[in-house]
């Protein structure tokens, strides 16, 4: 199972995008994929149908309850191939209940072992602040992918992802492998394009090559609740996030 | 002293943006304004040119020495008629530090009664996420602006943000004021356009009855540190953010 992370300490960057964006081009390659909403927002939840506050099993019971397993936690979606672990606001207090336990950090990393043999991917959705579910998904995972805005606010905060990539490195046998994914790439605006540049400039080594452009059909497709390649195969933004699945899978063969 | 919190728990729907765009027109008009930026990603401090990992004295420092005074802890801008009270990196450890202590929610509320003469309004940029930081502004502020983009996921949050705000009311003499601006309007997009209705059709009570539409000069204004209307005075996102301050204005006097 391959277990990739989308985090950025910044919101709005396309994190819940990208997530549902990959999960549906693996979904219609006929990958079995599982989504984990750490966000106690729940927008990856909200998306496939799933009422936050309703929702009774899920991430959070897995950090709460020190035995709790994982299979019987997961939910089905309107899509075949994907299953979900949804979020819910009480994520939110996590923070303060584990206070110090020990191996609060591991928590994800250990229990998804149970279902290494059920999903070929496993994507988690991390939400835009730095705290104990970051460090979980970035414990868990074996790829990051950074979505960064292609605007000046949200690269200023890339500097901080970084410095906080090398210090989880320290405590791993393996430093961490991460890609930086520009997104909302508007090549008319003048801010966009020099904000590519600069993005190209000071972070060649993990960018990604390629953008994700703009594309309307985005918010089109969180409202009718698809993935967009499962409404509009051939849209601009689904060409883009295929072509970054390619150039990942590739990467990955040579890593 | 006027003050006002800019809050959701949904990332990237322009919080930000809406308080240096207020703070901007506000200097213009000769107001004296104080911004706190209690986000830990503190785009706002980095907006304004400060690097949030450098920040000697802000709003943490406010938090852990129980004896800290405001005023030597602000931080002077480019332009005359704006301070702020950085935010910094270490503002998502709080949740933690602060565990039980009582009174914890009321910090702000407390220490901003000391600048009541000096500025004539305080205004305070959230992080994405329900904790103790929001909670600290929803206590020490007067009306809270509720920004959300105009579409599916960002509304879907909004419910939940109407709930918090009933639990916060019932610990508070008199209920806190809200106004939900639906912003980045795209009438171009059916998903923006329908989104809107939704709102109008939900949220009717406290909803501002104007959007703040797409501009993309809002990128070129954070690229240049500048709000908005310091650099384009008639920008239609400007014409938008002033039409908001005059409902507000005239809203309070019938408050
Ligand atoms: N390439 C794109 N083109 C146009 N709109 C996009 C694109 N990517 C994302 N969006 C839109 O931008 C908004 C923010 O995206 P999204 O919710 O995925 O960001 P996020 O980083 O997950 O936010 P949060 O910090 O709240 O978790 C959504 O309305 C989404 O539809
Ligand atoms: N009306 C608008 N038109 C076009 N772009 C906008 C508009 N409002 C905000 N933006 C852009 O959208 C992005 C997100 O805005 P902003 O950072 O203000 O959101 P936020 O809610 O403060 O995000 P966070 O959750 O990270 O605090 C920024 O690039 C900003 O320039
Ligand atoms: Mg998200
Ligand atoms: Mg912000």
């Amino acid at each position: 199972m391959i277990v990739w992370a989308i985090a950025n300490q910044k919101g709005g960057v396309g994190k819940t995008t990208t997530t549902i964006s990959l999960a549906g081009i693996l979904a219609q390659q006929e990958k079995r994929v599982l989504l984990v909403d750490l966000d106690p927002h729940a927008s990856l939840t909200a998306y496939l149908g799933y009422q936050p506050d309703e929702v009774e099993s899920g991430c959070y019971s897995l950090f709460i309850d020190k035995k709790a397993h994982i299979k019987p936690l997961i939910n089905k979606t309107a899509f075949d191939q994907i299953d979900i672990l949804c979020g819910s606001p009480a994520l939110a207090t996590l923070e303060r209940q584990m206070g110090t336990r020990p191996g609060k950090g591991l928590v994800l990393q250990q229990t998804i072992k149970e279902v290494e043999s059920d999903y070929d991917y496993l994507l988690i959705d991390c939400p835009p602040i730095l705290g104990l579910l970051m460090v979980n998904a970035l414990a868990a995972c074996n790829l990051l992918l950074i979505p960064v805005q292609t605007e000046f606010l949200a690269i200023k905060g890339l500097e901080r992802m970084e410095r906080t990539l090398t210090m989880i490195n320290q405590s791993r046998k393996k430093s961490l492998p991460y890609i930086i994914v520009p997104t909302m790439f508007d090549r008319r605006t003048r801010a966009s394009v020099k904000a590519l540049r600069v993005l190209r400039d000071n972070f060649t080594e993990h960018l990604w090559k390629k953008v994700i452009p703009i594309d309307t059909l985005f918010r089109e497709a969180s409202q009718a609740g698809k993935p967009l390649s499962f409404m509009t195969p051939e849209a601009k933004g689904v060409i883009a996030f295929r072509a970054l699945l390619n150039s990942i899978t590739v990467q990955s063969r040579v890593l």
